[in-house]
């Protein structure tokens, strides 16, 4: 459970990392 | 094909994935367009902290048997994450830094493998504990051979009912969780066909020892029918046991 949780956390955080990379790129074009 | 082996996993990959997959093409259009990443400080720092929770659950672990599998993909995701740290800091300097995208999305993508890893190998361990309830049937399943009078059928039926009842439901769980629909309709279709030898089993050691016990003739061809649905119960839960432990992957292998 606790393993799963940490998973989502990560998957949650990385996913907004590769987003705002994303949204960034946009902004600037 | 799904990409991801459970909907549990796919539910919390799948949006990364494909994340990642759209900062790819961007990254590509970044390429051609010359379009720059602001600083990622921020959100690196989420999935630093994200990271080390990780490990420090990881460290947590058995470090015995296939959990410890566990710990080497939290350390891939360790490595991925430095990755990350360092592309977020070579953007800080330079928001157009080639090296520092490749890092980004290198980093990102280590991240989505290492986590899939690290939910597989718990996953495994889910299907590892179906197979030992479908084991310990296939096992008392055996005890049909031994059972000769009417009293032994009924303490035979009373055991073996609950543990199939067990099995039943874990299955039905397991393939509910699948996103591979082959290795759903083998699992149900493997079930059923269980479900319906059951009573026939039941019945087979009736005749069996009733024909035994009145010493009437037919044990012979009793026992043949005994044996034969036992056979055919222990098939298909081996079947059963075969398909649980299938990825697509294994089915591609196969094919």
């Amino acid at each position: 459970e606790q393993i799963l949780e940490a998973a989502k956390s990560i998957a949650a955080a990385t996913s907004a990392l590769v987003k705002a990379a994303s949204a960034a790129q946009r902004e600037l074009v | 094909m799904p990409v991801f082996h459970t909907k549990t996993i796919e539910s919390i990959l799948e949006p990364v994935a494909q994340q990642i997959s759209h900062l790819v093409i961007m990254h590509e259009e970044g390429e051609v367009d010359g379009k720059g990443i602001p600083d990622l400080s921020a959100p690196v720092a989420a999935v630093q902290a994200a990271v080390s929770n990780l490990v420090r659950v990881s460290k947590t672990l058995p470090p015995s048997g296939k959990l410890s599998q566990s710990f080497s993909a939290s350390l891939r995701v360790e490595n991925a994450c430095t990755k990350l740290v360092q592309a977020a800091s070579m953007l800080k300097a330079d928001p157009y830094s080639v090296p520092a995208r490749d890092y980004l999305i290198d980093g990102s993508r280590g991240i989505l493998s290492g986590t899939s890893d690290l939910l597989l190998t718990f996953d495994e361990a889910e299907v590892r504990k179906i197979i030992r309830v479908c084991k310990g049937i296939l096992e008392y399943l055996t005890v049909a051979e031994v059972v000769e009078t009417m009293e032994d059928l009924i303490t035979y039926t009373k055991n073996l009912g609950p543990g199939m009842t067990k099995m039943a439901k874990m299955i039905d769980e397991r393939q509910q969780e699948l996103t591979h629909q082959e290795h759903r309709v083998m699992l149900v279709n493997s079930m059923n066909t269980v479900k319906e030898l059951l009573p026939i089993l039941i019945s087979g050691i009736k005749i069996f020892v009733t024909t035994k016990t009145s010493g009437s003739q037919g044990v012979e061809e009793a026992l043949k029918n005994r044996n034969f649905t036992f056979e055919k119960m222990s098939a298909e839960i081996n079947e059963i046991i075969r398909v649980l432990q299938l990825t697509s992957w294994d089915e591609d292998a196969w094919a």
